[in-house]
């Protein structure tokens, strides 16, 4: 398995902070949840109206979803398998090795 | 052999290396390969240089890829550009007038350590590999640890973040390295150029405050004819301006440090896409991502032989 399967069920969110309010909601909620982002590179970045990227491990995604959800922050699933995003991509290589 | 290189797919470092020799044994009279240093686990910091050995040079321009491990598109660039560069000499007048009054120095690979790391154990790893001795935690931001407004604003000072600016500047043996060279070369260096995804922009000073650099109109011509060359590829549009206000404040930046000691024109792209795919690429996009910013990086590089 690539990476030993690690990333399965990861997945990708996409969140778009309106307003002041739901900036400083992110912060702190990443203050206590430790999510790799993507973009911007920290949670110190994050401002309004700006695209934040965040790659969330399969045990947190629901956890996420939800308190985004309570706050009514917009968010959509940019990549809902990172395992699986990556294993299509990288069937490619395989078919390379055989060449 | 170079011929077989498969450039639209992304290579694990030591097929880059191999690369890196094959072209140098390819193309004696246009290229010269050499390390400036050690990466901090000891793996070599090789850079191209492209030119006309022949001939006497006065400018040169220095292209840095891969200074955040996952964005693997980029060194998949730096590779793209030298293969055009050295493939087109020949036939294409243009090429061959950048590459006879110009020395491109192209470092394909600069976080070596980190992207080894993101092949064979996490994909997603962004930073150095420098081991602290006071935390469990790994790594610095290549991009934060750069001796200009270190760790102020946009960077962290906690070695787990990833945006870590390092226990002090230069700290990482990759950026010192290429500071040193940097710095060395300053006098002739017209243009830096460092390529990283993703966000579809094309960046230049400052990173690290809301300012407008003296040379203000130049550079950001340059930048605007870059985007324009690059949208004329596929139709792709890219955002530029400062780092500062088009992207984020972020401190002990290289395009900063770069443009702090003379260097006219600092550039950072952020490659496609913008986040669909993210890190994750897919190598059937690598081709028209490395055709349209080529556009770009020519489009920058011929403009350092006019008079702006």
């Amino acid at each position: 398995q690539l990476y030993r399967n690690r990333y399965d069920g990861d997945q990708v969110l996409r969140i778009t902070p309106r307003g002041h309010g739901e900036v400083q909601f992110l912060k702190e909620l990443f203050q206590n949840m430790t999510v790799d982002f993507w973009q911007p590179s920290s949670a110190s970045l994050i401002c309004e109206d700006s695209s934040v990227d965040v790659h969330v491990g399969h045990r947190r995604t629901r956890t996420l979803k939800t308190q985004l959800q309570q706050a009514f922050i917009h968010y959509e699933v940019l990549i809902s398998n990172l395992q699986k995003e990556m294993e299509k991509q990288t069937h490619s290589w395989s078919s390379r090795k055989r060449r | 052999s170079e011929l077989q290189y498969n450039y639209e797919v992304y290579h694990p470092l030591g097929e880059i290396q191999r690369w890196m020799f094959e072209m140098n044994r390819t193309y004696p009279h246009l290229v010269d390969l050499f390390s400036i240093g050690r990466s901090y686990e000891g793996r070599p910091l090789y850079v191209l240089q492209l030119g006309n050995r022949s001939r006497h040079y006065r400018k040169a321009m220095w292209m840095d890829c891969g200074v955040h491990a996952r964005e693997w598109i980029s060194p998949a660039f730096c590779q793209w550009f030298v293969r055009e560069a050295l493939g087109s000499y020949q036939h294409d007048s243009t090429m061959r007038r950048l590459m006879n009054h110009l020395r491109i120095f192209v470092m394909p690979v600069f976080n070596v350590d980190g992207y080894h790391y993101s092949w064979k154990t996490d994909r997603f790893w962004r930073k150095t590999r420098s081991k602290n001795a006071k935390y469990h935690c790994r790594g610095v931001d290549a991009n934060r640890n750069w001796k200009v407004k270190w760790c102020d604003e946009g960077a962290s000072r906690h070695p787990c973040d990833d945006t870590y600016c390092g226990p002090f500047p230069e700290s990482e043996p990759e950026v010192r390295a290429a500071a040193r060279f940097l710095r060395k070369n300053r006098k002739r260096l017209q243009a830096y150029i460092s390529i990283h995804a993703y966000a579809q922009m094309l960046l230049y000073p400052y990173s690290y405050k809301y300012a407008t650099i003296p040379n203000f109109n130049c550079v950001e011509t340059a930048a605007q004819n870059a985007v324009t060359a690059l949208y004329s590829a596929h139709g792709v549009r890219y955002r530029y301006g400062p780092a500062s206000t088009t992207l984020y404040v972020s401190s002990g930046s290289s395009i900063d440090w770069a443009y702090r000691h003379g260097v006219p024109y600092a550039f950072a792209f952020e490659l496609r896409d913008t986040g669909h795919y993210g890190f994750l690429l897919p190598e059937a996009l690598i081709t028209p991502t490395c055709t349209e910013t080529m556009r770009a990086v020519r489009s920058i590089a011929l403009g350092l032989l006019r008079k702006c």
